[in-house]
């Protein structure tokens, strides 16, 4: 997964 | 989604309703740290703003408005309907000394500098400190009634669930997000005194003088 934007944690 | 990541919310879920209840049933906030719950609320706005940009899921959706939702209700108890109850005298922390270390870091460290990513990450460094307002305010007039305990017990546990997660998604999606577990375990650092307290010396806490 990338880590920009479209975080799935909360 | 996996065990440890739900357990994980939903012991944040339930730190904020704990906490929610406990100031709607007794009418009361005094010995809750308004400071606090501002910074949570200000940690959610600035880490939600996706909710405009992203779909990521129904889940995800739902719980994010639900966390807004519930912390600016806490603030408003706080504030503004139970206001007279609010123990301002104790509740000194000088917030701008968490504020602008943190404004500045999100600005030096961060995955992309973008308006956004920047309010992220300023929204994870953020919640790491969050809570010292309320720790500060506990150890300033030497007591914790239980239920708030129970409430710095579940919001304690939902990082450290956290970390399990993270240890979980490295090993099984070879996935790991630097910023949050760099900042999440500082944040759990914070809580493991308290931990012991609430351990030890079991659920009404007063700090030795």
């Amino acid at each position: 997964s990338d880590n920009e934007s479209g975080k799935d944690e909360l | 989604m996996n065990i440890f990541r739900l357990a994980g919310d939903v012991s944040h879920l339930v730190a904020i309703l704990i906490l929610l209840m406990k100031i709607w049933r007794s009418k009361s906030c005094a010995g809750i740290s308004g400071r606090s719950q501002v910074l949570f609320a200000l940690v959610f706005t600035t880490r939600y703003l996706d909710l405009f940009t992203v779909y990521i899921s129904a889940y995800n959706t739902v719980m994010k408005v639900v966390f807004l939702a519930l912390s600016y209700a806490t603030v408003y108890l706080i504030y503004m309907r139970f206001r007279n109850s609010y123990d301002s005298e104790n509740d000194t922390f000088r917030v701008e000394f968490l504020l602008i270390p943190v404004i500045g870091l999100s600005f030096l460290e961060n995955y992309a500098f973008t308006p956004l990513e920047i309010l992220w990450t300023f929204s994870i460094f953020l919640e790491s400190v969050a809570i010292m307002p309320q720790l500060f305010m506990i150890t300033k007039t030497g007591e914790a009634e239980s239920i708030t305990t129970h409430y710095l017990f579940f919001l304690g546990l939902y990082r450290a669930l956290y970390i399990a997660n993270w240890v979980w998604r490295y090993h099984t999606e070879g996935f790991y997000d630097q910023i949050a577990i760099v900042s999440g375990v500082v944040q759990t650092i914070f809580y493991c005194d308290f931990f012991y307290l609430y351990v030890t010396r079991g659920e009404e806490i007063r700090t030795p003088s």
